[in-house]
């Protein structure tokens, strides 16, 4: 198991739907 | 072929890695999707950017960080291998909480701003995507059984619009694991956290108000009459676990159980969290992934990853390593890697960096550089690659942080 931690999050938009989950680079 | 364009190598200045001391971003135009959107400024809680009310509390030094941050991810990890499930069973049978049972949310760096109550009152609330019940400090609360917070004490007395949960009800019914009995008529609740931090209160109702247009009626929330541990100075916290007690259970019917945040790279720049906003898969920008689920741990979202490249090429590393998925947590810091794709990456990413004096570990982190007298430093890239090959390339402040290579080993082989 793994767990992707805030550090590897920053600047990316990440975004869940329910049935996805989206990477957005550079967002912020 | 998307490994294969990746950059090898990420160039920035030495002066990117430090925090900032003034706030860069003060007040953000809020990206804004449609009419069923919230959008919150989420900031780092320790930083020139933060709400006034929380950022006068010292940050915790980065050993108490990365200590914290371990307790947290064996926590997750525990959870989602069945061991942890097993303890919350137990658990709700005895009618007690074991201390091994929650997170540490020592790590919650990040947090937002809502209003609770009518009138409204600012509450500074960390976010959690590893946790689904939201809480905050109420009165009355003895000096003895709160920790001290920079807001006034949320008072439900004064507030006309909130309502104590009764016993009996499905809303009572509906805490499961985090119930705690009755008291004069009144559901209980109780979250109890791995370091042995807790809250323990009163479930109760009221309006949440997101922004000057969005509000959310009778939210439910625990009005935390004791706490402990470590948790001093936030007014409380906002889950947005897979739960249906979460912000994103609740607010599903309005918001459609999506939502998004972006994390901001320091503490001197703000980022944002959306409810709402359900796009489709081919939203520009995005690279998507199927969301996965753990049957011992349903508060998790998981993604598989699949690969990670360094440097442009693709590490040699098992598929079956990464079989066990990946938790998305916004509360634990550092990334967890199976312990055969962390050697993987270790190594290449030392081979990588052998222009740099390597400096002592720090903590959970055994890959660090004395950057000092350096303007630049180039980096090797790393990118991670999910299944549906979404691949997310690592800017610089993803790959370094404290000095050091900012990934570490998920346990032991076989563990």
């Amino acid at each position: 198991m793994a767990i992707l931690g805030n550090v590897q999050q920053r600047s990316f938009e990440v975004r869940i739907d329910g049935d996805s989950v989206g990477f957005r680079p550079g967002a912020c | 072929a998307r490994a294969a364009e990746a950059p090898r190598y990420v160039t920035v200045s030495a002066a990117s890695f430090k925090p900032g001391s003034t706030c860069r971003d003060p007040d953000p135009v809020a990206p804004r999707r449609n009419g069923t959107s919230a959008v919150l400024r989420l900031t780092h809680r320790h930083g020139p950017c933060a709400p006034a009310r929380a950022s006068s509390l010292a940050a915790p030094s980065v050993a108490d960080t990365l200590r914290a941050d371990q307790r947290r991810a064996e926590y997750i990890l525990r959870r989602v291998s069945g061991a942890g499930a097993q303890q919350l069973v137990g658990s709700k049978a005895a009618a007690t909480v074991p201390a091994s049972w929650g997170y540490d949310i020592g790590t919650l760096n990040y947090v937002v701003t809502a209003s609770l109550g009518t009138p409204g009152v600012a509450q500074t609330l960390e976010v959690d995507t590893g946790s689904d019940l939201s809480w905050v400090q109420c009165k009355p609360c003895a000096a003895s059984s709160c920790y001290s917070q920079k807001d006034p004490l949320f008072d439900p007395a004064r507030s006309s619009s909130y309502a104590a949960v009764p016993c009996g009800g499905s809303a009572c019914a509906g805490l499961g694991l985090y119930a705690s009995g009755c008291s004069a008529a009144q559901c209980g609740y109780v979250v109890s956290y791995g370091d042995g931090s807790n809250t323990r209160g009163v479930y109760g109702s009221d309006t949440l108000t997101l922004t000057a247009t969005d509000a959310v009626q009778g939210f439910l929330f625990g009005c935390g009459h004791a706490q402990s541990g470590l948790l001093t100075g936030i007014d409380g916290l906002l889950g947005l676990g897979r739960l249906p007690v979460s912000l994103v259970g609740q607010t599903a019917g309005a918001y459609g159980g999506a939502f998004s945040y972006c994390l901001p790279t320091k503490p001197s720049t703000t980022g944002y969290l959306t409810l709402g906003g359900a796009a489709s898969a081919a939203a520009p920008g995005f690279a998507t992934t199927q969301l996965l689920t753990s049957p011992g741990a349903p508060t998790y979202y998981i993604v598989m990853l699949t690969g990670i490249s360094v440097g442009g090429q693709a590490l040699s590393v098992p598929a079956s390593a990464f079989a066990g998925g990946t938790v998305v947590d916004t509360g634990t810091v550092v990334t967890r890697l199976p312990p055969a794709a962390y050697a993987a990456l270790r190594s290449a990413f030392r081979s990588g960096m052998t222009a740099y004096p390597s400096a002592a570990p720090n903590g959970i982190l055994d890959t660090c550089y004395d950057l000092s007298g350096y303007s630049t430093v180039t980096l090797p890239s790393v990118a991670l690659v999910l299944s549906s090959g979404a691949t997310l390339t690592l800017g610089a402040d993803g790959i370094l942080s404290f000095g050091c290579l900012a990934f570490a080993a998920s346990g032991s082989d076989g563990g």
